[in-house]
């Protein structure tokens, strides 16, 4: 099982756009995946259609009430599709930061109750809100790879060097090897500072980038805004052939065939 | 004095470049200003064209050094220009909020630190951070209006609700009376999506919301990179021409002439 956390503390570089997007096309690629909400504010959940009324138990409660052991992932999922699963998100996470900051062994949480579905799922993704607090720690935890995305404005790539400093600190101190890869995004080819920061991206992540680029493309605005993901929105746009692109990349640098 | 909050826990709204710019704006119009950096990515600060090295104490040690008293705005100010000033941010101000947590009366903290400069400003704007924590609280106890920049986007306006019912509690909890406009940013009025997200906005504010409407520049894309206000710039630009547009609508809007 490959889990891929969706990372970047820049505001807006495109995030959960990529989460619920490379989670659609490898279902759309027969793989079983689950999509986790882990940003308060919802918008993997928001964009795979979903309102605060469909759902009564998120992943607030599985994280939580992980230690009472009676909420389990079959109880909180909700199945987009046969292939793709979300486990969705509310306004009361940002209710659980104090709380799992005073509880011991707290950046395991998401791990823990991510361990049983080993056999389950080939793909688990992570979507993370724009910050390095504790929630975004669990998912560096719990991961194994992480796709950083990077839109082409400067902003983007001052946070990088102390992103990679996060990710090499949980590697050396939980064992991990998690493969960071970054990912260029709302890509306007039209612009000069479009190549320029996909060259200086190439050049800050020692080359771990992939050959995928997302262009800008109003069409994966769309698709978010009638709740769905790009694979049955448009299947006739840059958007959808990019993130196919994407997904074919993600396979061929996964184990998982 | 007028103190004005750029906030939306939406991340990659356009938080930074409004509160850059409008500032610019207003001091090119002979006004003083003064810029305060809440965010502890420090990309109003990175946005003028400060290096960390460039200076050595922060909106940081402003804020947790309140207590003692022996550190005051005139040692943390940077002058931009004659008539722009900024207060710099550094990532420091990410182990701030723990600590401010812990205090008596932690949400007056900023506006303990800005009530001195009464006399000195016309216009405070204060940047803030992608979330609503105790930074972005500070800034809304401070501040007697707030500007909501909102993208086309729909995860932009999924929030907005939660953000008003924020404003209004602090509006009733300390007696404040916080004038709130939204403002479109990244306007491309190629695509439908603009003038329909800018029509739901109106409905949302219920008409609070600035004639101005900011355009997609890539200007103002390649001014941040080179840590420069779009009025050092380039001033032949819709960038340019939409924050002074802004700039004499704040004016129109204040008491100050
Ligand atoms: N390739 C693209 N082309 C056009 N629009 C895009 C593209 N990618 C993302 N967007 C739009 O840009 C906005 C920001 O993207 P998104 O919300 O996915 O970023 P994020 O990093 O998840 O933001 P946050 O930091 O708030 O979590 C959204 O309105 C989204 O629809
Ligand atoms: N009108 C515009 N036209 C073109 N690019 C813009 C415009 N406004 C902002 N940008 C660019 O979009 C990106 C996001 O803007 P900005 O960083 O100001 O948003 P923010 O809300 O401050 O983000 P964060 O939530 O991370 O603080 C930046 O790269 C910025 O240069
Ligand atoms: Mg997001
Ligand atoms: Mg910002």
């Amino acid at each position: 099982m490959q889990i891929i956390a969706i990372i970047n503390q820049k505001g807006g570089c495109g995030k959960t756009t990529t989460a619920i997007n490379l989670a659609a096309c490898l279902a759309n690629k027969k793989k079983n995946v689950l999509l986790v909400d882990m940003d308060p504010q919802a918008h993997a959940t928001l964009g795979l259609g979903l309102r605060p009324g469909d759902y009564s138990i998120s992943i607030y409660d599985l994280l939580i009430g992980k230690d009472n052991g009676n909420i389990h992932v079959e109880d909180v999922k909700i199945n987009v599709s046969d292939k793709l699963h979300i486990i969705p998100s509310d306004v009361m996470l940002s209710a659980a930061e104090p709380v799992l900051l005073q509880r011991e062994y707290r950046e395991y949480y998401l791990t823990d109750v991510l361990k049983p579905l080993q056999d389950k799922y080939d793909f688990i993704i992570l979507d993370c809100p724009p910050n390095i607090g504790i929630l975004t720690f669990n998912a560096l935890v719990a991961c194994n790879g992480a796709i950083i995305p990077i839109d082409s404005g400067s902003f983007s790539l001052y946070g990088l060097s102390r992103l990679m400093e996060t990710i090499n600190l949980v590697n050396v101190n939980y064992g991990h090897k998690i493969k960071v890869n970054g990912l260029a995004t709302m890509y306007d080819r039209r612009t000069r500072m479009a190549g320029e920061s996909l060259l200086e991206m190439r050049r800050n992540l020692l080359g771990h980038v992939f050959k995928t680029v997302i262009r800008l493309n109003v069409r994966l605005k769309e698709a978010a805004k009638e709740g769905k993901p790009i694979t049955s929105y448009c299947k006739d746009c840059p958007g959808y052939k990019d993130y196919m692109d994407l997904s074919t990349e993600v396979l061929q640098m996964s184990t998982i065939k």
